[in-house]
């Protein structure tokens, strides 16, 4: 019997590159650090800038926000939206509906980023997204203790960023990554984005 | 569950960037639905370093509405994944709603449309069904002018458009175009409201399918 899952990643294939153009000053990576059950799958991704971004975002309007959802607005509230330095992301286990535990997490994941990158401030400069599993607490342990690994594996080339779209995946049938040069006032720039959701999908953030 | 970020190196002012993200977002992850239900944890971030230089985009600043423009545009590019990725879809649908009052009301109708379980499972049939989509669109709860209301298939193989209902009138369909046009991996509806007020909005969707009831029916929370 065939692989329906499978099937469909072989089928969705052309719609993941096989090349980018990244933007100047980030590095990012995908590592497998064991919130998914395989052993295997890349499950924590880490984005980080050189330098302090300007940084903004939308969340969900669920009133039940997952405790990242709520660490990462108050970082931002905190910072203005400046001074940000990193994104760190699990999948497997969304870190929602696990009360003041749960928080405590996101906000130890944050932080451990924040150690790496010098940031020694009270406000996090890590924002911070969990995704998966509703309901259950985190591993926090191996998240925070491969936090560092995640770290050091980062790069600026196709394959990190394809392995950091990776590690944003859940029943996703593949990564989702794009990215672009374009102009503005006769400057050259770069974008790039990863995404990841293929159900419960019917976002309105604000 | 939605999870998104952008980065560039472009350098941009908070205020700015906040806009930007706004701008984009609700023209793109929040003008997406897979099966209508809103996750605990959507996220989508924006970061913008600065590395490549040059002067600082801000609010209403030069380089502001191109800025703006090439972020909605890669912001789309990327909630269409998403779509494409929906759990058991076979089709990627995009809902045109023109004509309306406001671009609100446009989207109210697209995102009425692109949840409703009878279109979808229709879509996922191959059914030519615009009267589920005429009664998605009358309980969308905005105003619409039944008499001057529009629906069409837009081909997605740049053949001409079939027209199922002009001004509140269903056409003499074609049922076998019809099928042609709907076996396509990807279709486009076009619903106009005859409103007068010239606004429109784009959503995008995909089918309902038995597989999205097998994968669901075996996800434990």
């Amino acid at each position: 019997h065939a692989d329906p899952h499978k099937a469909a990643a072989s089928s969705k294939a052309r719609f993941v590159p096989s090349t980018g153009t990244y933007p100047q000053g980030f590095n990012v990576s995908g590592i497998h650090c064991g919130v998914k059950k395989d052993g295997k799958s890349l499950d924590l991704a880490v984005v980080a800038s050189d330098v302090p971004c300007t940084a903004a975002a939308v969340f969900t309007k669920n009133v039940f926000q997952a405790a990242p959802v709520q660490v990462s607005k108050e970082t931002l509230v905190g910072t203005h939206g400046r001074d940000i330095r990193a994104i760190v992301c699990n999948s497997g286990c969304a870190n929602a509906v696990t009360g003041q535990g749960g928080y405590e997490d996101a906000q130890a994941m944050s932080k451990a980023v924040d150690v790496l990158l010098g940031e020694t401030t009270s406000t996090h400069r890590t924002l911070v997204m969990s995704t998966g599993v509703i309901g259950q607490r985190l591993p926090i342990d191996k998240i925070v203790t491969n936090i560092p690994k995640a770290y050091k594996h980062r790069g600026s080339d196709h394959s990190h960023w394809l392995d950091c779209a990776k590690a944003f995946t859940t029943t996703d049938t593949f990564p989702k990554l794009g990215s672009k040069t374009f102009g503005v006032a006769g400057k050259t720039y770069r974008i790039a984005g990863i995404a990841k959701g293929a159900g419960m999908i019917h976002p309105n953030m604000a | 569950t939605l999870l998104g970020f952008m980065a560039t190196d472009a350098p941009v002012s908070a205020t700015a960037l906040q806009s930007i993200l706004k701008h984009a977002v609700d023209r793109s992850f929040n003008a997406i639905s897979v099966d209508g239900d809103m996750s605990t944890n959507d996220t989508v971030a924006i970061l913008a370093n600065g590395a490549a230089g040059g002067p600082v985009i801000e609010q209403d600043g030069e380089g502001y509405d191109a800025l703006r423009d090439v972020v909605t545009e890669f912001a789309a590019d990327m909630a269409k994944l998403v779509v494409r990725d929906g759990e058991g879809a076979t089709k990627f649908v995009t809902i045109k709603v023109k004509d309306a009052l406001t671009f609100e009301d446009a989207k109210t109708v697209a995102s009425t449309i692109a949840t409703s379980a009878l279109v979808k499972t229709a879509l996922f049939g191959q059914d030519a069904n615009w009267g589920r989509i005429l009664c998605a669109t009358g309980y969308a709860g905005v105003p619409v002018i039944p008499t001057k209301t529009s629906v069409s298939f837009i081909p997605t193989d740049g053949s001409p458009e079939l027209k199922l209902l002009v001004n509140g009138e269903p056409e003499n369909v074609n049922e076998e175009r019809a099928s042609e046009i709907l076996a396509l991996e990807d279709l486009e509806i076009e619903v106009r409201l005859g409103t007068g007020g010239g606004h429109e909005a784009t959503y995008y969707t995909c089918d309902f399918s038995y597989e999205y009831v097998k994968i669901n029916g075996d996800y434990r929370t």
